[in-house]
């Protein structure tokens, strides 16, 4: 079969054939939407194509970015801080032509059967400025806080919206910087004393942090026709 | 009078034709996650006037197909896609995203004259 591969890697929107060294972790929600669209076209049944019904946003194109920042380790960290992570995530996959519906940052801070109902966590998310492609900046120009949320304890995959971020610096030649703190708050419920350094490590071991970010192909999804009068 | 047309055999007439691609077989399983491959069905056949109507056609086929039959000099009715289906891609690409993208009309389900 002289397949002319290259035709077909370009209306999939690749200009070469990948070649990733190891598979990303598939989230389950892609895996739902995948399988739902492949049981509505087994069936017969028509889906809208444009709408991605499990997420309640317009959009034909789902990318899942992974993390490519590093924890950063500084003298200057607060005796309560557990942990500093530089996020950043390459958006030049997204084609100029898109149209950004969604863009959810999730923390995986891990089952919570590591920690026994403690320590109480606050988490703040702030804005960098990322030279683009430089991951392992040492010192993050600090940009605006936007997310501040205390977590009673350590506890699977807390999500953030950050649409208006990512459509504020969708510049595709940059990465999407963040800056990650995560603050110890408290004990136990009961006071009693914990391994601050042991609950940390565990956290730093555990958080996977990834970008959900869904994207309209106007060429492909024209606006919903408007209904005859 | 009644046109006399040719006595088509069934297999040369109008219909879908199965092609499944194995994304193995081009070695795409290296970074397509799923589907597996996919049907790349096709159209072809013969769209005889006799059996226009029989052949899931429409009625500007049988049209043509009867202007054929009166003067060969007018093309003969095509065998189409008259039904498809979208398939829907989960791959990685080379900066380790993991793509979902849905592409509508991608399958061929049936075939007629058009």
């Amino acid at each position: 079969l002289q397949f002319h591969e290259h035709v077909f890697l370009r209306f999939l929107g690749l200009d070469k054939v990948p070649s990733p060294k190891k598979f990303q972790p598939v989230p389950s929600i892609l895996k739902r939407i995948f399988q739902a669209q492949e049981a509505a076209a087994s069936t017969g049944i028509s889906k809208d194509l444009c709408y991605v019904k499990e997420l309640g946003v317009r959009g034909n194109i789902l990318r899942l970015l992974p993390d490519q920042g590093s924890f950063l380790y500084s003298e200057s960290l607060s005796h309560t801080s557990c942990l500093q992570k530089l996020l950043s995530f390459n958006l030049s996959a997204i084609g100029d032509e898109e149209q950004l519906t969604m863009a959810q940052l999730g923390l995986d801070l891990g089952p919570n059967t590591y920690y026994n109902l403690g320590p109480e966590l606050e988490l703040s998310l702030s804005l960098v400025q990322t030279e683009p492609h430089v991951t392992d900046q040492a010192t993050p120009k600090m940009g605006k806080m936007f997310t501040l949320q205390s977590v009673p304890w350590p506890q699977g995959v807390l999500h953030f919206n950050l649409l208006d971020v990512a459509k504020r610096n969708n510049d595709p030649h940059k990465n999407l910087g963040l800056f990650l703190e995560i603050v110890v708050k408290g004990g136990r419920a009961s006071g009693e004393n914990f391994q601050l350094e042991g609950t940390c490590a565990r956290l730093r071991r555990s958080l996977h942090t990834s970008l959900l970010v869904v994207t309209l192909h106007p060429e492909q999804c024209r606006s919903p026709s408007r209904k005859r009068r | 009078a009644a046109v006399s047309t040719s006595k088509a055999s069934c297999k040369s007439l109008c219909h879908r034709h199965q092609l499944f691609i194995n994304f193995r077989d081009l070695g795409w399983h290296k970074w397509i996650i799923a589907p597996k491959g996919f049907m790349a069905n096709y159209c072809h056949g013969e769209c005889p006037f006799s059996l226009t109507i029989s052949l899931n056609s429409s009625n500007y086929a049988f049209m043509q197909a009867l202007m054929h039959a009166v003067d060969p000099e007018v093309p003969q009715a095509v065998c189409i896609p008259t039904k498809l289906s979208p398939i829907s891609m989960l791959y990685q690409d080379n900066d380790d995203n993991v793509i979902l993208r849905h592409y509508e009309d991608m399958i061929v389900d049936e075939c007629g004259c058009g």
